[in-house]
């Protein structure tokens, strides 16, 4: 699914 | 990825590696605050949890191993390792972090951007990794001279947020829509915890002498 950008940090 | 981000992981995990080698090599964590591990624990392990559900990239899945994997070796070595836990100086760290976990999760039922499990729990990971230091902090006050690799340790943790503030930046000026202002708040803050800690370690190392914090 589309990958928020919010959560691709560590 | 940009160059601030991957900066500020390559310091994140220079500073986890740093405690595991003093640790390991010495079988020592005199200086070292298991409060603060045990947060940080807390903190990967919530907010790691989307590990199984999303995959953003083999660096992205791999550096969260290693950070959940660190974290809770630290506390274990701490814990239970015959002759390291024996150097963990338990009168000195009494930070009652449990006070620090509770307003968290409160704030991050609050204050959230989406309000699921796992939102929750990441929002509530950003808010107790802002204060997972102070534990720390505390017991280096009450210790007073600071061992070079814990010096190291929390000026390394410092600093991987710190670069990390210089990526939202980077990332709100190059990518649109890239607003977070719970992360960005959350880290500016935790940055700020450190910056008395940055002064006198700088003013140790500029005078070229021992790291001493004022009572």
């Amino acid at each position: 699914e589309e990958t928020d950008a919010a959560h691709d940090e560590l | 990825m940009n160059i601030f981000r991957l900066a500020g992981d390559m310091t994140h995990l220079a500073s986890v590696l740093v405690l595991l080698l003093k640790i390991h090599t010495i079988k020592s964590c005199a200086g070292v605050s298991l409060k603060t591990q045990e947060l940080y624990a807390i903190v990967f392990a919530t907010r790691y949890l989307d590990i199984f559900t999303s995959f953003y990239s083999i660096y992205n899945t791999l550096m969260k191993l290693i950070f959940l994997g660190s974290s809770f070796s630290i506390v274990w070595y701490m814990r239970y390792h015959k002759t390291v836990r024996r150097t963990y100086d338990r009168e000195q760290d009494t930070f009652r972090h449990w006070f620090l976990v509770l307003p968290c999760l409160l704030l991050a039922l609050l204050i959230h951007e989406k309000f699921t499990f796992l939102e929750v729990l990441w929002t509530f990971s950003l808010y107790l990794e802002a204060v997972a230091i102070l534990p720390q902090l505390v017991l280096l006050q009450r210790t007073r001279n600071i061992d070079n690799l814990t010096g190291q340790y929390v000026f390394l943790l410092g600093g991987y947020r710190g670069f990390y503030i210089l990526n939202w930046i980077y990332r709100y000026l190059t990518e649109p829509h890239f607003v977070h202002w719970i992360t960005w708040i959350a880290g500016l803050v935790q940055t700020l915890l450190y910056a008395d800690f940055f002064y006198y370690y700088f003013q140790s190392w500029k005078n070229n002498k021992k790291l001493q914090l004022p009572a």
